[in-house]
């Protein structure tokens, strides 16, 4: 059974991202 | 393009907590995400405001806008309406939670202007 991380249940936000 | 659904929202998807306890992806709440922020030495929680919701590229897809951290920092992301964001204090939400629920099983709110959802920085960036 796979077992996932709980930050890849949320995005990462940053300003870069933004545009 | 958007972001295609990722299979830990399936319902049942077991997830590992950052002091290692093991959770379905269902029972999650917003204090799991707090907790495991706090003793993680990378990342923190950031809140994150939904301001705008618009179509996307294409039909499945939506464009939202975030309002993000303390600074408010504003932050497009496209995604499929059924890609779930977690709400505090309310838990999974999305633009479309009866597709959510019929590809994933996973019981959703609707994700409205105005919801605070969690989200991920690096803390060198603060």
């Amino acid at each position: 059974v796979p077992v996932f991380p709980w930050h890849s249940l949320v995005p990462f936000l940053e300003p870069s991202q933004s545009g | 393009s958007p972001v295609a659904l990722p299979p830990f929202f399936m319902r049942g998807s077991i997830i590992q907590l950052a002091d290692g306890e093991l959770k379905r992806v269902e029972d999650l709440k917003t204090e799991d995400f707090i907790q495991s922020a706090e003793i993680s030495s990378e990342l923190k929680i950031d809140s994150s405001t939904v301001e705008r919701i618009d179509s996307g590229q294409s039909p499945n897809a939506v464009v939202i806008q975030f309002s993000v951290g303390e600074l408010k920092a504003q932050v497009c992301v496209e995604v499929l309406v059924e890609y779930p964001f977690f709400v505090f204090g309310q838990g999974w939400s999305s633009c479309c939670p009866d597709r959510t629920t019929q590809l994933f099983e996973l019981s959703c709110a609707k994700l409205c202007v105005g919801d605070v959802c969690v989200s991920l920085t690096l803390r060198s960036l603060r």
